[in-house]
């Protein structure tokens, strides 16, 4: 199985 | 005082197509270099960030910058009452709750306005930052729209993997398995039917289908799309709208366990 990833643990809230 | 009018409103019926699937409300910020969108997906998993420059508009005005909070259902509706080749007028009034869709027929002889109310969104930007990708491909809009419709039938995940040779899409679930190969094209002779790859280094990443499908809702805005992928960095698929500006999507990838 593959976990789904967040954007939010690539992309910064500004 | 914002006004933006655009002789073909087809462009924005098709940017509404594009994002309405993965997105219910955005903020549409508009100042005097454009309009701009950026916005998660409820679940966070991706995002649009769209584009579309003042100097594409037949006539463009943002005396101050004004961010409008729309619910894109319902601007749907409203653009779904504009015929393609109708004009549309976007306008709205500095600090304005609403904001006035007008659609004119080309001999003017039907002119019509649909008022909508604005919403209070809260504004969250994402930074993202400048990449320089190890692998960027191009290809037919249309093929890689057929590409994750086909695969999507076979599992929920898709695996680019993309080396000098070319490009391999992956599924694999209940029924069996699938491969997509597409080599790079060597000498086509109209730009959009070609597939290229720029490649660093090779790169292999998972991504969910459903998304890449809801991102092919884009392909009647462009003939070629564009994929940017770096080991575990979200990937951009890009299609650009016209002469006028772009939209992007970006997608978290799915880690093996």
């Amino acid at each position: 199985g593959a976990t789904q990833g967040r954007l939010d643990s690539f992309f910064k809230v500004l | 005082m914002f006004e933006a009018r655009l002789v073909q409103s087809s462009i924005l019926k098709k940017v509404l197509e594009a994002i309405k699937d993965l997105l219910n409300e955005a903020t549409f910020d508009c100042s005097d270099s454009g309009i701009q969108l950026q916005a998660m997906d409820n679940s966070h998993v991706s995002l649009v960030s769209m584009n579309l420059r003042s100097d594409g508009f037949d006539k463009y005005r943002c005396d101050r910058n004004i961010s409008m909070g729309m619910n894109l259902g319902s601007m749907t509706k409203i653009l779904k009452c504009a015929a393609n080749e109708d004009v549309v007028t976007m306008k709205a009034q500095d600090n304005a709750d609403t904001v006035t869709f007008v659609f004119e027929s080309p001999n003017q002889e039907k002119v019509s306005d649909y008022e909508m109310k604005l919403m209070n969104l809260d504004q969250e930007h994402l930074g993202i930052p400048e990449t320089e990708y190890a692998c960027v491909v191009r290809l037919p809009a249309g093929e890689f729209a057929r590409i994750c419709r086909d695969l999507s039938q076979f599992g929920e995940s898709v695996v680019i993997s993309c080396t000098k040779e070319g490009v391999k899409f992956s599924s694999a679930g209940d029924i069996g398995s699938a491969n997509i190969k597409l080599a790079q094209t060597s000498n086509v002779d109209k730009e959009e039917l070609a597939v290229t790859v720029e490649m660093q280094e090779p790169v292999t990443l998972t991504f969910a289908s459903r998304y890449l499908n809801s991102f092919t809702k884009a392909t009647s805005l462009s003939n070629v799309v564009q994929l940017s992928m770096s080991p575990d960095v979200p990937l951009v698929v890009e299609y650009r709208i016209g002469e006028i500006g772009h939209i992007r999507y970006y997608l978290a990838p799915k880690i093996e366990d």
